[in-house]
């Protein structure tokens, strides 16, 4: 049990900085945050537990109860992509997790999922060792799905008094 | 392997039988406020079993579509939803949860009657972790992820080794 | 402390549907949706509580847990403005309050502020008896905040490490 | 009566002595995440009198401007909020809460030192019910007003009655 569960922290703590850096850097901050993951006692990781620290471009405080909302969003997805690269399921399926992002952090996310889910990735394990994913995101923002393959339209068919979908292949329509 | 569509029968807010997808390595879900994307979410989590309370219902009833509180009372519904599963090697595999009018839920592989066990250790054999649930976020969710308490991380990464 | 108590919740139950439906009316549905609160128990109502129920147009549900995010949303805002109508302060300070609403719903929850905030209903009590209020929201989205009178830009300045504000008075340069 | 502007001094990210607005009667607030929007919503709730624990901090000294975790702890720093009031009739108020050296806060209406009892009396006076809250939103909080149970809005109801 002990080794099982350091195996997967030590997997999860060796890439959780890299991927929180693809989704925070940028042209003004090349370089993007820092983030790491501590045994609060390494001899019993069971009792205490883990500590997670992100830290984003410019900013210099421990504390991830000072973060504020979109940078709080941005530190959770990194986490969960670095778990998922221990552990890869063949798919993700987000729930309108970009709520609280501002329109470049937006651009980031849906840029990073792209590069996860499309272009052959999901095939090849890419260098880095952690392998792509299928995704299917509920989004509310343009600047989210218009980065996507495909897209799901659910509206509501008032005469029937219930859901329905339309599918698009938006593959085929992009302007090339 | 990935998604290839969904078969929704009198789940939630879908009437009737609806196919949706084809879904695509990166398919986005959009629409209006209420018209039906989280239940889409909420059909695919129920097809891998996972628990009636995540999915805002109390009783498997509930996730039976109605048009209003009266027909919700009514007995003898069904409901069931079937995820269409392509290979890596492009064969395809049909997992089928069914709400019974007895209110309890019968789990197919293709076109045979398992028990829940062999269900859940097919799709572990595929990587889906139902128990971890590390590759679904709900809607309000995000967030609390990151401020999760070093114990409760501890938990979250046992689940996954 | 009865007598207080039903003379508030008298007042505002009678207000709540109105403006739900102020905030739920469109082209296709004129008529908006349908909002009421009752009492558990007449006689003891501090015991036993209030129940509150929204119903969007199309929907039959008398249960709140039912609705989406962006269905609490828009009856969260109902019944805080209802609130607000029997004891009305002067001012109004919401954070995001738009992150989980769709277009439509963020241009009728702008349009409803901006009635009770904009060309002059602050001072008069309008014909419903409800009074205007000055407002402050925070918004990411631009259909939110291309309806204000001014905007106040909050950016980090990295040189110093912290934060600076600009303001701009949006009457002066709208188009006519 | 309204919010005409704040003058911050060392308060939460805002370094120094900075003056906020004019706020007009509809005033948008907009930036990139982790500007410093919600901090400037925690200097008004702060200077109207709202409880530390509601703008993200353990104690009033976490209020206080720091550039790193090692400034956080060196003592003898100060901040303010004074917010500027207008009445109807278009004289000015001030309201100013400072967080001293000691880890206390003093409250001053105009230059005047004030109990907290006559500062809360005279926002009373003037509408702003600082118990109830029923005008502040903080981030995240909406959905769970639509959400609340039926004790809990008969709480809500009490204290503004
Ligand atoms: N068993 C059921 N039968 C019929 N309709 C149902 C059932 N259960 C839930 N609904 C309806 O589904 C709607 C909610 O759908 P859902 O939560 O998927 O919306 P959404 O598209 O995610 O919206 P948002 O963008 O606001 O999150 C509710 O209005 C509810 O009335
Ligand atoms: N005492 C302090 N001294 C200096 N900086 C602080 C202090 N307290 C909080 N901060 C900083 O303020 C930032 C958070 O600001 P805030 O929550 O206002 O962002 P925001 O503009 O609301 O962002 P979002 O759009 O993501 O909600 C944090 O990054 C934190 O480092
Ligand atoms: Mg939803
Ligand atoms: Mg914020």
């Amino acid at each position: 049990r002990y080794k099982l569960f350091m195996e997967a922290f030590n997997h999860i703590s060796s890439i959780i900085d890299r991927i929180y850096k693809q989704l925070t850097k940028s042209g003004t901050h090349p370089l993007g945050g820092t983030a790491y993951l501590n045994l609060e006692n390494e001899d019993d990781p069971f009792l205490h537990g883990i500590k997670y620290t992100a830290m984003p471009p410019t900013k210099r405080f421990r504390d991830m109860e000072q973060l504020s909302g979109g940078e709080k969003t941005v530190a959770a997805l990194a986490l969960l992509f670095s778990i998922h690269s221990y552990r890869p399921s063949p798919f993700f399926i987000l729930d309108e997790v970009d709520a609280a992002l501002d329109n470049l952090n937006v651009a980031k996310v849906a840029g990073f999922i792209r590069s996860k889910s499309c272009d052959g990735t999901r095939a090849s394990q890419d260098s880095e060792g952690s392998s792509g994913f299928q995704s299917i995101v509920i989004s509310l923002k343009d600047s989210f799905y218009d980065k996507a393959e495909a897209v799901v339209g659910v509206y509501r068919d008032s005469d029937k008094g219930c859901s329905s979908t339309l599918t698009f292949d938006l593959t085929k329509c992009q302007e090339s | 392997g990935k998604i290839l569509r969904l078969e929704l029968n009198n789940f939630k807010s879908y009437k009737g039988l609806q196919t949706i997808g084809p879904f695509s390595d990166f398919t986005a879900v959009i629409g209006p406020n209420g018209a039906g994307k989280s239940n889409l979410m909420d059909a695919i989590s129920f097809v891998l079993g996972v628990r009636t309370g995540q999915l805002r219902g109390t009783q498997l009833r509930d996730l039976i579509y109605a048009f209003d509180d009266r027909e919700k009372e009514q007995s003898g519904r069904r409901a069931f939803v079937r995820l269409v599963y392509q290979l890596a090697g492009g064969s395809e595999l049909r997992f089928t949860r069914t709400i019974l009018p007895s209110g309890g839920s019968e789990y197919q592989i293709d076109s045979r009657n398992v028990n829940w066990d062999e269900y859940n250790g097919k799709l572990r054999s595929l990587g889906i972790l139902v128990k971890a649930r590390n590759f679904l976020v709900f809607q309000g969710d995000v967030e609390s992820i990151a401020s999760k308490n070093p114990k409760e991380l501890t938990g979250l990464l046992e689940q996954i080794s």
